[in-house]
């Protein structure tokens, strides 16, 4: 998947 | 950081922190399934493996030790407390853990983004975040007796997560690329789990009598 799939989210 | 997701985060926050405080204030945990704050320390457990290693910000680390700290406090508490310890009712809370995390391991291993461990990890708390609620909602069926605290809980919980859904709605038109399909089918068959419960939450509260599931 790109890059864009970090997890910032809680 | 979006007003969805700060009030998600705020709701999530004292959704937990009225129940530690119950817990705490009381010395009871009656009504509270001790399986389901299992699953919850589980859950954390397994989407903060990145705690140490990525930081992403204050307010985000801050916000995974209160989660990890107030889920495990209420473990602690139920299990360990010599007073609090008496009032759980574990003829009742009977659920078995295994018949939820299995089935959200296998599909973690079967349906994730990438196939490394942290990734695998952090599905699997997806998933089973979203059925972790069931031991209490079994619970709360059982016991038929609904106090404020533990209606305002669980209606918290659910809210935090509706809440999240508004979220990954904005992110989706705000951010090119935000595609997290997975997140946002667990998020829905989450807050469906909740909604015949928010519906009784309702009917109580609009009719202002006490809470009550049908059996």
């Amino acid at each position: 998947l790109d890059e864009s799939h970090y997890h910032d989210e809680l | 950081m979006n007003i969805f997701r700060l009030a998600g985060d705020m709701t999530h926050l004292v959704s937990v922190l009225v129940l530690l405080l119950k817990i705490h204030t009381i010395k009871s945990c009656a009504g509270i399934s001790l399986k389901t704050q299992e699953l919850y320390a589980l859950v954390f457990t397994t989407r903060y493996l990145d705690l140490f290693t990525d930081y992403i910000s204050l307010y985000n680390t801050v916000m995974k030790l209160i989660f990890l700290g107030s889920s495990f406090s209420i473990v602690w508490y139920i299990r360990r407390h010599k007073i609090v310890r008496r009032s759980y009712d574990k003829d009742q809370d009977t659920f078995r853990h295994y018949f939820i995390v299995l089935p959200c391991l296998v599909l973690a291993l079967l349906i994730h983004h990438k196939f490394t461990f942290k990734e695998v990890m952090w599905t699997f708390s997806l998933y089973l975040e979203a059925v972790a609620i069931l031991p209490q909602l079994v619970l709360l069926q059982r016991t038929r007796n609904i106090d404020n605290l533990t209606g305002q809980y669980v209606f918290l919980l659910g809210a935090y997560r509706a809440l999240y859904i508004l979220n990954w709605i904005y992110r989706h038109y705000t951010e090119p690329h935000y595609v997290h399909w997975i997140t946002w089918i667990a998020g829905i068959v989450q807050t469906l789990l909740y909604a015949d419960f928010f519906y009784y939450y309702f009917q109580s509260w609009k009719n202002n009598v006490k809470l009550q599931l049908p059996a």
